[in-house]
């Protein structure tokens, strides 16, 4: 998942922003 | 798009859903041509990344698969879900790629900024297109089912995914027989998956060729996913 940090945050739909 | 006009529940939710093309924003960072087409078109398809995800949530079924799962089909075909859109918008513009209305590579453009076999690849991919005839209730069906087909591995629950599959096969299905009253048509689409897979695969290897011999910068999303091909 650290990995694939972004991929995980934006399916996860975070609130957090997500650095693109 | 126009209003859908397919009567499948499944389909008529894929077309309202899916997002207006985007426009190509040109690069300022250089002064190098080729460069500058290359940095432009990178940056688009970042940004079509970003939408795709967003999309792939409102594919029915997708968003009841688990996280791993949908991240796995994400990682896996998400360059074959653009290409269809690529494909798609270049039948019938001559030699062109028409990555977006105001982005358009001929195959010198597509030599001088290294994607020479990809403009073949595509060009292929288009005229199979073109000579299917596609409609765009057929465009978004198989963008969906390229996601679902991705052939991801390991597959975290392989009943839902199949699942996943089976409604969109059955959207297609029942599509074609209501619609196009063509008996093998449904076989057809499905049978132009390889060629997309084959596609899309070139692409990822000259994107990944790209940034690592000549070190063209790739936006963070865009290279995590082209990474985790």
């Amino acid at each position: 998942k650290e990995k694939h940090k972004i991929l995980h945050q934006l399916l996860q739909n975070s609130t957090s922003p997500v650095d693109l | 798009y126009t209003l859908p006009a397919s009567r499948n529940k499944v389909i008529s939710h894929l077309l309202l859903t899916e997002p207006s093309p985007l426009a190509a924003n040109q690069d300022e960072s250089t002064n190098d041509g080729s460069l500058k087409t290359l940095l432009t078109l990178c940056d688009l398809l970042n940004r079509e990344l970003l939408l795709l995800i967003g999309w792939a949530k409102h594919i029915p079924g997708f968003s009841g698969l688990s996280l791993v799962d949908q991240m796995s089909l994400l990682q896996s075909g998400w360059m074959e879900a653009l290409l269809v859109g690529v494909a798609w918008r270049s039948q019938r513009t001559g030699d062109e790629l028409v990555f977006a209305g105001n982005l358009r590579l001929d195959e010198a453009q597509c030599r001088a900024v290294g994607l020479a076999d990809l403009y073949v690849a595509l060009r292929h991919l288009t005229c199979k297109y073109q000579s299917m005839n596609l409609s765009q209730e057929e465009v978004v069906t198989l963008k969906a089912m390229a996601l679902a087909n991705s052939d991801a591995d390991p597959v975290d629950c392989a009943d839902s995914v199949q699942r996943f599959q089976d409604g969109l096969h059955e959207a297609l299905q029942e599509y074609e027989a209501t619609q196009r009253g063509e008996q093998h048509r449904a076989g057809r689409l499905l049978m132009s998956l390889p060629l997309l897979r084959q596609t899309a695969d070139r692409a990822v290897a000259a994107f990944l060729r790209l940034h690592r011999q000549r070190r063209i910068p790739l936006h963070k999303l865009l290279l995590e996913m082209l990474d985790a091909k």
